[in-house]
């Protein structure tokens, strides 16, 4: 499904060029639920933008599906993220002059697929999975850390995509609340879909069928 | 130190009121070690910044030291943290256009006891503390979810404050990171300093000496 082959990925920082991924090489099959952990810094987060189809390698292939995203345009691969992939982000990238409902329809916008469908219902569905019926309305700011973290889930969610790539989905979460996340995780991967999630949490990293670990931009 | 008295908060949203402390009354020691534990939405950052002086409270009274906050101007209220608070948001609140160094240095230029010190020199040695050394000169879209947190934990120790606000100071680090920076608190809290965390993490709220729950806007 998913196939890195030797990726590196060096940031150039004026005369410096900081290395933070090494030689990389990853399967990931349809169905599989993995866990990516490893220490803060070492590389985790620059691995799942390479995967989401969010950032370039240095040099290395990356296999999509069979197909060499190397030579994707970016427009391209941007169509791609929006069909096939959910992705939540470490620090949530909400829109600050949108409301959560509004927030998580966004993707819906981008797809063709969705053309017919009642936005609003699919969004407040979403909504509703990571028990925020009750927020529809308010603005970023006007939520608490792990409310934003859970519209950010919702959004990956609404346009059921095949892939969902999670950066550390419940660093902001109480351990109840986190529980319901990881289930709704389970349940998607119980239905076929592909998850890959970045976690500090041990529990999480548990409750997946494979754990990748990284250290110092390198799978060990 | 600090004693709070019947406090409530309601923000109003147009045709609705929607009150989320209600009636908390708490009591700080000097060189206390509390966590503050609960729900995602519960109240936690709300209660963090009416002691913070971040926010004021709809109703009740806050005792700062034995003064009544709620009869200080906004100014004062600016003062009072400058000079005796150091603050980790939940959001970290870095400034994008400065690198780590210099946001870790900011609250020096806002405190008059600091005016002959070395800013450069405190702001290594508390970068130095949290880990970072090797990224001092990084911007803040140039470091990992973890690294802008520890810039953030840094940048509140930096004039060696009375008291250490900690909002969810771990939720972006792997264990051994997050061991680290509890070491770090509770060294600051040997040397006599109150620490308030608020922490999802029970490893986190264990160190503390006390511990304080709150379940939607109510201590329990
Ligand atoms: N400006 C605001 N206007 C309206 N409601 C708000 C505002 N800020 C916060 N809230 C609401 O107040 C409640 C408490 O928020 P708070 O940020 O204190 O929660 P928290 O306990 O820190 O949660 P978390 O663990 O998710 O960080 C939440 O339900 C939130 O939606
Ligand atoms: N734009 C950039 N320019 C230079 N260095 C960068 C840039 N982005 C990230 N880095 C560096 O790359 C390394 C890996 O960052 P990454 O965000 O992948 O780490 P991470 O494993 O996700 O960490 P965390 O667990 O703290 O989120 C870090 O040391 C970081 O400082
Ligand atoms: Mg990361
Ligand atoms: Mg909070």
């Amino acid at each position: 499904l998913l196939e890195l082959s030797g990726i590196n990925k060096i940031y150039k920082m004026g005369q410096i060029d900081l290395q933070v991924l090494f030689d990389i090489s990853l399967h990931i099959y349809d169905a599989d639920f993995v866990s990516i952990i490893g220490p803060s810094g070492s590389g985790k987060t620059t691995l799942l933008n390479i995967i989401a189809c969010l950032d370039r390698p240095s040099s290395g292939i990356y296999n999509f599906f069979g197909e060499n995203v190397g030579l994707k345009s970016n427009d391209e691969m941007s169509a791609i993220r929006n069909l096939r992939i959910g992705f939540i982000f470490q620090s949530f990238n909400l829109i600050p002059r949108h409301t959560a409902l509004e927030n998580v329809i966004m993707p819906l916008h981008y797809s063709t697929k969705f053309k017919n469908s009642n936005f609003k219902n699919l969004g407040l569905e979403c909504l509703e999975k990571v028990g925020l019926s009750d927020r529809v309305n308010h603005y970023p700011n006007e939520l608490s850390g792990g409310q934003q973290q859970r519209v950010a889930i919702a959004r990956a969610l609404v346009t059921n995509p095949e892939i969902i790539l999670a950066d550390e989905p419940t660093g902001n979460l109480d351990s109840k609340t986190s529980d319901d996340i990881m289930k709704l995780l389970k349940d998607l991967n119980m239905q076929g879909k592909t998850i890959i999630t970045i976690t500090h949490d041990n529990e999480v990293a548990e409750q997946a069928s494979e754990i990748i670990r990284i250290k110092d931009g390198r799978v060990i």
